[in-house]
């Protein structure tokens, strides 16, 4: 319906404009409708300016930085409205370290919400993790759970 | 609903029954190119009701039959179970009285197709009314496949709704 | 006809003149998300003679002139040169008195371009002649931008062959 | 032409079923025309095996795996006709130790034949270079090469 779409829009938003900033250390961004008049066919763009930076079409944003914006509109959906579970297949590749650690955080503080499996091959995202699950092909083609690692009290 | 545990046979690249417990928190899988992680995904996609062969990287649903190595013959069968516990009391009144709920799919290379609630015979459509009544359903902001976060970006506007109408 | 340097200035997020030396051997860049190491790859394509502003991910090509910040104004036009060696010989008799060969290529707000071989002006026609007479041009398989080695597999058949007609 | 074609396929064709094994440490893979009646118009098909695994549509392959499959293609072609420099953006993202490993080995063989700039975010890569441009943004938007690192004798 009109009305429920415009209020969780809404509600998206906003939390999307709190995200941001902590994901990327300052800067701002939202979402805004393509076509305000028509609540039920609008498309939803984004604007995006990290810290310091001036607002720009989202497609001269780098690799790195248009993952970071995409991680903080899957938070902002999730924060509304969480699964029990979300799973993350390598979303940490194109971050540096520091914005790895800030995603690592996040993702710490959204646990009392759902279970998280990130599949990563990043050392920092692997201390993050409380269990680590290990897949390997002693015989190849033949995939293997192999080793669990249970974090050590720290 | 929370999410127990996962038990893959013949599924991809997982011949062997293989189980995979959930645990609160962060779970890390981690491994080598090509050893089995992103086909996981796969197994829970399509354990939850994946139609479309082509969102789990093949070209017919057979893909995900254990089709053999060099060392091995193919399998005949794929098989996904996924374990779910109901202790927070969101479940449909039907399943209240246990205290696990496992969703199974099979799928046979002649083509055949089984799927299972609590080991009983049971129809896709009643899978995905008991996904729809919990909530658990799979949503396109809950799994995030290998390379896919940039298309949050790239998605033209009209897509993008798309992904918040499934909040909403 | 060996690359010695790359000068950028207005381009992007390098407002200020920068001077990029190219060594033998490997070149490694590195620095954080968003600092600029992409628009170096750019500004290469650019002076190439690059004509489309969406390979450069721009909406039109004014968007590869710097644009400001919270702090700093925006600029009037983007320069770049690539400045290439003449020692190996490999180059048209034009310029084989010379011991470089530098191309230029400016761009203003009011949507004027310029272009530049050793300081003279010339038409776009001559940079890219003198691009395919010593085979420097740029190829699909000499630039692999961020995210885009995946295409070559995911590409089209039709579309994988135009590469291998590149170097045929 | 149609022989020149021809003649330009069978040679990438030959180098690349060279360089698969080599980055793959094994396995196989190989070019195949779509429609070999028709050189002219043909598309080019890429056929790919894992060591041990059996041949399956590409896609079925692990992110790594595509990658370093395309990147055996790309190298395969560069050797029949190298370009004077080979500019190489982050395309060990998503590839595992072992093959980074072996990315750069192969890298540092074709530098008798052009000039490699790789941008990266990965130590490994980078100890493999020799020399490093560190680019930053002190002040916010505006980039600047800072540090020039040599590699040091080792
Ligand atoms: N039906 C099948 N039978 C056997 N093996 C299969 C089948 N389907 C896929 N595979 C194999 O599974 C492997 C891919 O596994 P997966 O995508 O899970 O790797 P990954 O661990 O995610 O690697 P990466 O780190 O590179 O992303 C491929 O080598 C593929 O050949
Ligand atoms: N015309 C312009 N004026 C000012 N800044 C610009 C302009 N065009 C692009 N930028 C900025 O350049 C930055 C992107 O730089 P670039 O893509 O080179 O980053 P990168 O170092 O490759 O990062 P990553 O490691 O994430 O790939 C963006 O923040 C963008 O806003
Ligand atoms: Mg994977
Ligand atoms: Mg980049």
């Amino acid at each position: 319906t009109k009305k429920h779409f415009q209020e969780s829009f809404n509600k998206i938003n906003e939390l999307f404009q709190q995200v941001f900033p902590q994901l990327f250390k300052g800067g701002s961004a939202e979402l805004r409708l393509t076509d305000p008049e028509n609540i039920l066919e609008s498309g939803v763009d984004i604007v995006a300016q990290p810290p310091g930076k001036r607002l720009q079409n989202v497609n001269l944003l780098s690799g790195g930085e248009k993952a970071l914006t995409a991680i903080s509109l899957v938070f902002a959906i999730f924060l509304l409205k969480p699964s029990p579970f979300c799973l993350l297949d390598e979303v940490d590749a194109p971050l540096d370290d520091a914005n790895i650690d800030r995603f690592n955080e996040m993702v710490r503080s959204l646990t009392d919400r759902s279970q998280f499996i990130l599949i990563t091959h990043n050392k920092r995202t692997m201390e993050m993790a409380d269990i680590l699950y290990g897949v390997t092909m002693e015989q190849a083609g033949v995939s293997k759970m192999v080793s669990v690692e249970l974090k050590a009290a720290s | 609903m929370k999410i127990k545990r996962l038990e893959l046979m013949g599924f991809k690249s997982f011949p062997d029954k293989t189980v995979l417990h959930f645990q609160e928190g962060i779970t890390g899988v981690v491994g080598p190119n090509g050893c089995g992680k992103s086909n996981i995904v796969d197994a829970i996609r399509w354990v939850m009701g994946e139609m479309s062969a082509k969102h789990l990287r093949g070209k017919s649903m057979e893909d995900v039959i254990f089709s053999g190595t060099t060392q091995r013959n193919p399998m005949g069968m794929a098989s996904v179970t996924m374990v779910f516990s109901t202790e927070d009391g969101r479940v449909p009144s039907a399943y209240a009285h246990f205290s696990e709920v496992a969703i199974s799919r099979r799928l046979y290379r002649s083509g055949e197709s089984e799927y299972y609630i609590n080991q009983t015979l049971c129809r896709l459509r009643d899978i995905h009314d008991l996904f729809l009544g919990t909530g658990v359903g799979m949503r396109a902001y809950s799994i995030i496949e290998q390379g896919r976060i940039g298309q949050v970006i790239s998605a033209k506007p009209e897509e993008r709704r798309l992904i918040l109408e499934e909040a909403a």
